[in-house]
Protein backbone atom coordinates (compact mmCIF):
# COMPACT_ATOMS: atom_id res chain seq x y z
CA UNK A 1 0.00 0.00 0.00
CA UNK A 2 1.67 3.72 -0.71
CA UNK A 3 -0.07 7.31 -0.35
CA UNK A 4 -1.33 7.66 -3.86
CA UNK A 5 -3.45 4.60 -3.85
CA UNK A 6 -4.65 4.70 -0.13
CA UNK A 7 -5.55 8.27 -1.21
CA UNK A 8 -7.55 6.97 -4.55
CA UNK A 9 -9.16 4.92 -2.33
CA UNK A 10 -10.43 7.29 0.26
CA UNK A 11 -11.34 9.55 -2.66
CA UNK A 12 -13.36 6.90 -4.51
CA UNK A 13 -15.03 6.29 -0.78
CA UNK A 14 -15.69 10.14 -0.21
CA UNK A 15 -17.42 9.79 -3.99
CA UNK A 16 -19.66 7.24 -2.94
CA UNK A 17 -20.12 8.72 0.44
CA UNK A 18 -21.53 12.30 -1.16
CA UNK A 19 -23.65 10.48 -3.44
CA UNK A 20 -25.14 8.64 -0.59
CA UNK A 21 -25.80 12.02 1.20
CA UNK A 22 -27.15 12.99 -1.84
CA UNK A 23 -29.81 10.37 -1.97
CA UNK A 24 -30.71 10.20 1.83
CA UNK A 25 -31.11 14.02 2.32
CA UNK A 26 -33.11 15.35 -0.51
CA UNK A 27 -34.72 11.86 -1.54
CA UNK A 28 -33.67 12.69 -4.87
CA UNK A 29 -31.50 11.54 -7.40
CA UNK A 30 -32.11 14.15 -10.05
CA UNK A 31 -29.05 14.75 -12.42
CA UNK A 32 -27.73 10.81 -11.25
CA UNK A 33 -27.12 7.90 -14.14
CA UNK A 34 -28.85 4.86 -13.25
CA UNK A 35 -27.12 3.10 -16.13
CA UNK A 36 -23.80 3.84 -14.56
CA UNK A 37 -24.96 3.26 -11.13
CA UNK A 38 -25.75 -0.65 -12.13
CA UNK A 39 -22.39 -0.34 -14.29
CA UNK A 40 -20.50 0.34 -10.98
CA UNK A 41 -22.55 -2.57 -9.29
CA UNK A 42 -21.87 -4.62 -11.73
CA UNK A 43 -17.94 -3.53 -12.36
CA UNK A 44 -17.76 -4.37 -8.01
CA UNK A 45 -19.26 -7.96 -8.62
CA UNK A 46 -17.16 -9.35 -11.25
CA UNK A 47 -14.28 -7.58 -9.66
CA UNK A 48 -14.57 -9.08 -6.41
CA UNK A 49 -15.14 -12.58 -7.23
CA UNK A 50 -12.26 -13.35 -4.90
CA UNK A 51 -13.49 -12.12 -1.87
CA UNK A 52 -13.67 -14.84 -0.44
CA UNK A 53 -11.23 -16.99 -1.66
CA UNK A 54 -7.94 -14.43 -1.30
CA UNK A 55 -7.29 -12.53 1.62
CA UNK A 56 -5.47 -10.00 1.28
CA UNK A 57 -5.60 -7.73 4.09
CA UNK A 58 -8.40 -6.52 6.69
CA UNK A 59 -8.66 -3.13 4.78
CA UNK A 60 -8.79 -4.99 1.35
CA UNK A 61 -12.11 -7.38 2.40
CA UNK A 62 -13.34 -4.28 4.30
CA UNK A 63 -13.32 -1.80 1.40
CA UNK A 64 -14.93 -4.66 -1.12
CA UNK A 65 -17.84 -5.31 1.11
CA UNK A 66 -18.29 -1.53 1.62
CA UNK A 67 -18.14 -0.74 -2.46
CA UNK A 68 -20.28 -3.85 -3.28
CA UNK A 69 -22.83 -3.01 -0.75
CA UNK A 70 -23.17 0.20 -1.52
CA UNK A 71 -23.47 0.52 -5.13
CA UNK A 72 -26.26 -2.42 -4.46
CA UNK A 73 -28.12 0.13 -2.25
CA UNK A 74 -27.91 3.04 -4.77
CA UNK A 75 -29.02 1.02 -7.15
CA UNK A 76 -31.47 -0.53 -5.14
CA UNK A 77 -33.05 2.91 -3.66
CA UNK A 78 -32.96 4.29 -7.62
CA UNK A 79 -35.12 1.73 -8.52
CA UNK A 80 -37.49 1.03 -5.46
CA UNK A 81 -37.60 4.13 -3.29
CA UNK A 82 -40.85 5.51 -3.80
CA UNK A 83 -39.60 9.16 -3.75
CA UNK A 84 -35.98 8.74 -5.13
CA UNK A 85 -36.95 6.98 -7.90
CA UNK A 86 -39.84 9.83 -8.74
CA UNK A 87 -36.89 12.09 -9.12
CA UNK A 88 -34.63 9.78 -11.19
CA UNK A 89 -34.83 11.52 -14.77
CA UNK A 90 -35.47 8.14 -16.96
CA UNK A 91 -35.85 10.12 -19.75
CA UNK A 92 -32.71 12.24 -19.90
CA UNK A 93 -30.94 9.06 -19.13
CA UNK A 94 -31.05 7.08 -22.28
CA UNK A 95 -27.33 6.00 -23.10
CA UNK A 96 -26.84 2.85 -24.72
CA UNK A 97 -25.46 1.07 -21.97
CA UNK A 98 -25.65 -2.67 -22.92
CA UNK A 99 -23.22 -1.46 -25.84
CA UNK A 100 -20.65 -0.95 -23.23
CA UNK A 101 -21.16 -4.05 -21.27
CA UNK A 102 -20.56 -5.95 -24.66
CA UNK A 103 -17.32 -3.85 -26.04
CA UNK A 104 -16.07 -4.24 -22.59
CA UNK A 105 -16.63 -8.56 -22.42
CA UNK A 106 -15.49 -8.63 -25.89
CA UNK A 107 -11.90 -7.39 -24.81
CA UNK A 108 -11.65 -9.18 -21.80
CA UNK A 109 -12.38 -12.50 -23.96
CA UNK A 110 -9.17 -10.80 -26.06
CA UNK A 111 -6.75 -9.32 -23.11
CA UNK A 112 -6.49 -10.24 -19.64
CA UNK A 113 -3.81 -11.74 -17.88
CA UNK A 114 -4.47 -15.54 -17.42
CA UNK A 115 -7.31 -16.93 -19.95
CA UNK A 116 -9.74 -18.29 -16.87
CA UNK A 117 -12.95 -17.33 -15.53
CA UNK A 118 -11.87 -14.62 -12.94
CA UNK A 119 -9.20 -13.52 -14.61
CA UNK A 120 -11.54 -12.94 -17.31
CA UNK A 121 -14.43 -11.46 -15.39
CA UNK A 122 -11.86 -8.84 -13.87
CA UNK A 123 -10.38 -7.50 -16.93
CA UNK A 124 -14.03 -7.19 -18.26
CA UNK A 125 -14.42 -5.02 -14.52
CA UNK A 126 -11.67 -3.07 -15.45
CA UNK A 127 -12.70 -2.27 -18.84
CA UNK A 128 -16.24 -1.71 -17.99
CA UNK A 129 -15.07 0.75 -14.85
CA UNK A 130 -13.10 2.83 -17.40
CA UNK A 131 -16.52 3.21 -19.71
CA UNK A 132 -19.08 3.52 -16.91
CA UNK A 133 -19.24 6.94 -16.52
CA UNK A 134 -20.13 7.88 -19.94
CA UNK A 135 -24.08 7.85 -19.51
CA UNK A 136 -23.33 10.26 -16.11
CA UNK A 137 -21.49 12.40 -18.02
CA UNK A 138 -24.05 12.32 -21.52
CA UNK A 139 -26.53 12.69 -18.72
CA UNK A 140 -24.90 15.61 -16.84
CA UNK A 141 -24.56 17.33 -20.25
CA UNK A 142 -28.45 16.99 -20.93
CA UNK A 143 -28.88 18.51 -17.93
CA UNK A 144 -27.69 21.76 -17.73
CA UNK A 145 -27.13 22.76 -14.40
CA UNK A 146 -25.49 20.02 -11.71
CA UNK A 147 -26.45 20.58 -8.66
CA UNK A 148 -23.20 20.89 -5.75
CA UNK A 149 -23.26 17.26 -4.76
CA UNK A 150 -23.60 15.37 -7.93
CA UNK A 151 -20.97 17.94 -9.43
CA UNK A 152 -19.04 16.67 -6.30
CA UNK A 153 -19.89 12.98 -6.71
CA UNK A 154 -18.22 12.92 -10.29
CA UNK A 155 -15.02 15.10 -9.27
CA UNK A 156 -14.23 12.79 -6.73
CA UNK A 157 -15.06 9.71 -9.21
CA UNK A 158 -12.55 11.44 -11.74
CA UNK A 159 -9.76 12.19 -9.36
CA UNK A 160 -9.77 8.43 -7.37
CA UNK A 161 -8.61 7.13 -11.09
CA UNK A 162 -6.27 9.86 -11.70
CA UNK A 163 -4.14 9.29 -7.92
CA UNK A 164 -4.41 5.17 -9.08
CA UNK A 165 -2.00 6.37 -11.96
CA UNK A 166 0.31 7.68 -9.89
CA UNK A 167 0.22 4.54 -7.48
CA UNK A 168 1.17 2.43 -10.05
CA UNK A 169 3.99 4.98 -11.54
CA UNK A 170 5.17 4.51 -7.51
CA UNK A 171 4.63 0.94 -7.76
CA UNK A 172 6.59 0.83 -11.28
CA UNK A 173 9.96 2.81 -9.96
CA UNK A 174 9.87 0.81 -6.67
CA UNK A 175 9.68 -2.69 -8.65
CA UNK A 176 10.43 -2.28 -12.28
CA UNK A 177 8.96 -6.04 -13.24
CA UNK A 178 5.56 -4.40 -11.56
CA UNK A 179 3.39 -4.10 -14.85
CA UNK A 180 0.08 -3.74 -14.49
CA UNK A 181 -0.80 -2.75 -17.94
CA UNK A 182 -4.67 -3.37 -18.24
CA UNK A 183 -5.55 -1.78 -15.54
CA UNK A 184 -2.84 1.44 -15.98
CA UNK A 185 -3.52 1.63 -19.64
CA UNK A 186 -7.80 1.48 -18.77
CA UNK A 187 -6.97 3.91 -15.82
CA UNK A 188 -5.51 6.27 -18.07
CA UNK A 189 -8.35 6.03 -20.65
CA UNK A 190 -10.67 6.18 -17.68
CA UNK A 191 -9.18 9.33 -16.42
CA UNK A 192 -9.08 11.03 -19.93
CA UNK A 193 -12.72 10.67 -20.28
CA UNK A 194 -13.27 13.17 -17.34
CA UNK A 195 -10.94 15.61 -18.51
CA UNK A 196 -13.70 18.10 -20.12
CA UNK A 197 -15.89 17.57 -17.01
CA UNK A 198 -12.33 18.59 -14.97
CA UNK A 199 -12.40 21.52 -17.12
CA UNK A 200 -15.84 23.28 -16.45
CA UNK A 201 -15.39 21.92 -12.94
CA UNK A 202 -12.45 23.88 -12.86
CA UNK A 203 -14.01 27.10 -14.58
CA UNK A 204 -16.94 26.83 -12.19
CA UNK A 205 -14.49 26.66 -9.37
CA UNK A 206 -12.34 29.69 -10.44
CA UNK A 207 -15.78 31.67 -11.16
CA UNK A 208 -17.57 30.70 -8.14
CA UNK A 209 -20.36 29.90 -10.81
CA UNK A 210 -22.90 26.90 -11.35
CA UNK A 211 -20.69 24.43 -12.94
CA UNK A 212 -22.25 24.11 -16.45
CA UNK A 213 -21.22 21.39 -18.94
CA UNK A 214 -22.49 22.99 -22.40
CA UNK A 215 -25.15 20.47 -24.09
CA UNK B 1 5.11 -15.57 -8.99
CA UNK B 2 1.56 -16.18 -7.06
CA UNK B 3 2.13 -12.64 -5.27
CA UNK B 4 2.52 -11.02 -8.81
CA UNK B 5 -0.80 -12.91 -10.65
CA UNK B 6 -2.93 -11.61 -6.58
CA UNK B 7 -4.99 -8.68 -7.55
CA UNK B 8 -3.92 -6.87 -4.05
CA UNK B 9 -5.84 -3.61 -5.11
CA UNK B 10 -9.16 -2.42 -5.05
Amino acid sequence: MNIFRFLGDMTHLISILILLLKIYATKSCSGISLKTQELYALVFLTRYLDLFTDFISVYNTVMKLVFIASSLAIVWCMRNHPLVRRSYDKQLDTFRHYFLLLASFLLALLLHEKFAFQEVLWAFSIYLEAVAILPQLVLLQRSGNVDNLTGQYVFFLGAYRALYIFNWIYRYFIDPHFTRWIACVSGLVQTALYADFFYYYFISWKNNAKLQLPA
Amino acid sequence: DDQESRHDEL
